[in-house]
C-alpha cells in the first residue's frame, strides 16, 4: 500500500 | 534543505519581525489588513497539525511553533490589544474571507494527496496560503499608497513564496520521485499575486529613494 505523504517542508 | 528553502524561511521569519515591530512599535495597525493575518493563522494552525507527529526535524518543529504564535499574537493584538485595535478600520479591511475560506475547503475535500483528514486539511491550508494576502492587497489598493514598513513587509512575505518557488525547482531537478503537484500550483499562484506589487515596489524603491510605493 501507499505509505501517507511526507511533508518536509513547513 | 536547500539555500532557496533555507533564505525562503529565513523571509517569511522577517516579515513576521517587521509585522510585530511595526504593530508594537509604531502602536498602530493602520494599513495593515486584520482579515489576512486571520487566514494565516488558520494556515499555520491547521497545516501544523502534524507538529505531533511529524517530527520530520527540529528546525521545521521549531519554525511551526514560532509561526503558530507569531501569527496569532498578531491577530490577538489588532483585535484586542489597546491602542492597536482602535487603528484598525474595519469598514476598510472588509474583504469577504468566506468566499476565500469555502472554496479553499472544497478544494482541500477534493485534490489532496491521501485522502486522510489531516491530509484534506493540508491541502485546504496550501491553498489558503495562496490567497490569504488578497484582504491585505485590497486594503493596500484602497489606501492607493502604501507605509513604507507595510511595503517592506509585503515584500519579505512575496519572496518567501518566491524563493520556495526556487526550491521546489532545484529539488526537482536534484532529487528523485520528488513530486508535489498541490505546492507548486498553488506557490505559483500565490507569488502571481504579488507581481503587481513587486512592479510598484521596485519602482518606488530604485532610486534609492525611499519614495512611498504607489498602487494605481
Amino acid at each position: 500500500g501507499k505509505e501517507p505523504p511526507v511533508h518536509d517542508e513547513l | 534543505m536547500n539555500i532557496f528553502r533555507f533564505l525562503g524561511d529565513m523571509s517569511h521569519i522577517l516579515s513576521f519581525v517587521i509585522l510585530l515591530l511595526k504593530i508594537t512599535q509604531g502602536k498602530s495597525a493602520a494599513g495593515i489588513s486584520l482579515r489576512t493575518q486571520e487566514l494565516y493563522m488558520i494556515v499555520f494552525c491547521s497545516r501544523y497539525l502534524d507538529l505531533f507527529w511529524n517530527f520530520s526535524s527540529l528546525y521545521n518543529s521549531f519554525l511551526k511553533v514560532v509561526f503558530i504564535a507569531c501569527s496569532s499574537a498578531i491577530v490577538y493584538i489588532i483585535r484586542f490589544k489597546s491602542p492597536q485595535k482602535d487603528t484598525w478600520n474595519p469598514e476598510l479591511d472588509n474583504f469577504p474571507i468566506q468566499y476565500l475560506i469555502g472554496p479553499c475547503a472544497v478544494a482541500g475535500l477534493l485534490i489532496n494527496q491521501d485522502w486522510t483528514p489531516f491530509e484534506m486539511i493540508w491541502a485546504f491550508s496550501i491553498y489558503l496560503e495562496a490567497v490569504a494576502i488578497l484582504p491585505q492587497l485590497f486594503l493596500l489598493q484602497k489606501q492607493g499608497e502604501v507605509e513604507n514598513l507595510t511595503s517592506h513587509y509585503v515584500a519579505a512575505l512575496g519572496a518567501y513564496r518566491g524563493l520556495y518557488l526556487m526550491n521546489w525547482v532545484y529539488r526537482y531537478f536534484t532529487e528523485d520521485d520528488y513530486l508535489q503537484r498541490i505546492v507548486w500550483f498553488a506557490g505559483t499562484v500565490q507569488t502571481g499575486l504579488y507581481i503587481d506589487f513587486f512592479y510598484h515596489y521596485y519602482q518606488s524603491k530604485r532610486g534609492g529613494l525611499s519614495r512611498p510605493v504607489k498602487l494605481p
